[in-house]
């Protein structure tokens, strides 16, 4: 899920 | 990491590199809003505090820097080198009608209510509007420079391809981040009426694109 994994993109 | 997402990473960092070539190479800043520059600049900073707290990769970690140090460059170019070329006048765009309302919006809807989460969702909801005072001069001045045209296509044909890489993720990985996807179409969409104008005024004999 988005909200726990850190946002890998630019 | 897929096709998409590479090529709109090198599509935005295309942009970044046209524009600051263009100011540097005419060592002059006219027709470029400054206001638009400086929200491009908060996006990254705001965006890549991450930087500090967690590394993804060497890639990740390189392109944030080249983004956030062009970025500045950028602003420093318009606003201290070549300062005498800066056209305030018609970058009159008021910037604070998109701030106010987009930190509202980040506060309001986001992933996480942490300092960091609505700091990158203020920073996502506010890339999608910043061109906005960009657009505004073209079409309050009536044209942009070829090179400004370029500029401003590389831009939004990067965050259309990241609408492509989050379809691909989506499918693939089952990654689904509905903000991101959100402020990624009204970003695209921003675009529209530029892309339109700049495929149909297209050709070799091109000066100038006219905005209505």
């Amino acid at each position: 899920k988005a909200d726990e994994a850190p946002h890998d993109e630019l | 990491m897929n096709v998409f997402r590479l090529t709109g990473d090198l599509s935005h960092l295309a942009a970044i590199i046209i524009l600051l070539l263009k100011i540097w190479k005419s060592r002059s800043c006219a027709g470029i809003s400054g206001k638009s520059q400086i929200l491009f600049a908060v996006v990254f900073t705001t965006r890549y505090l991450d930087l500090l707290t967690s590394f993804i990769s060497l890639y990740n970690t390189s392109m944030k820097l080249i983004y956030i140090g062009c970025a500045y460059a950028t602003v420093y170019l318009i606003y201290v080198k070549f300062r005498a070329t800066y056209d305030g006048n018609h970058d009159s765009f008021r910037v604070e009608f998109l701030v106010v309302p987009v930190g509202g919006l980040a506060v309001l809807i986001n992933h996480n209510f942490s300092l960091m989460e609505i700091l990158w969702t203020f920073s996502i909801y506010l890339e999608s509007v910043a061109i906005l005072p960009q657009l505004f001069m073209i079409s309050k001045t009536g044209e942009a420079e070829t090179i400004t045209t370029h500029y401003l296509f590389c831009l939004g044909l990067y965050r259309a391809l990241y609408l492509l890489n989050w379809i691909w993720r989506y499918y693939f990985e089952g990654f689904l981040d509905m903000i991101a996807i959100f402020a990624g179409l009204v970003q695209t969409v921003l675009y529209c009426d530029f892309f339109y104008l700049y495929v149909t005024k297209g050709g070799k004999d091109r000066k100038k694109v006219m905005l209505p």
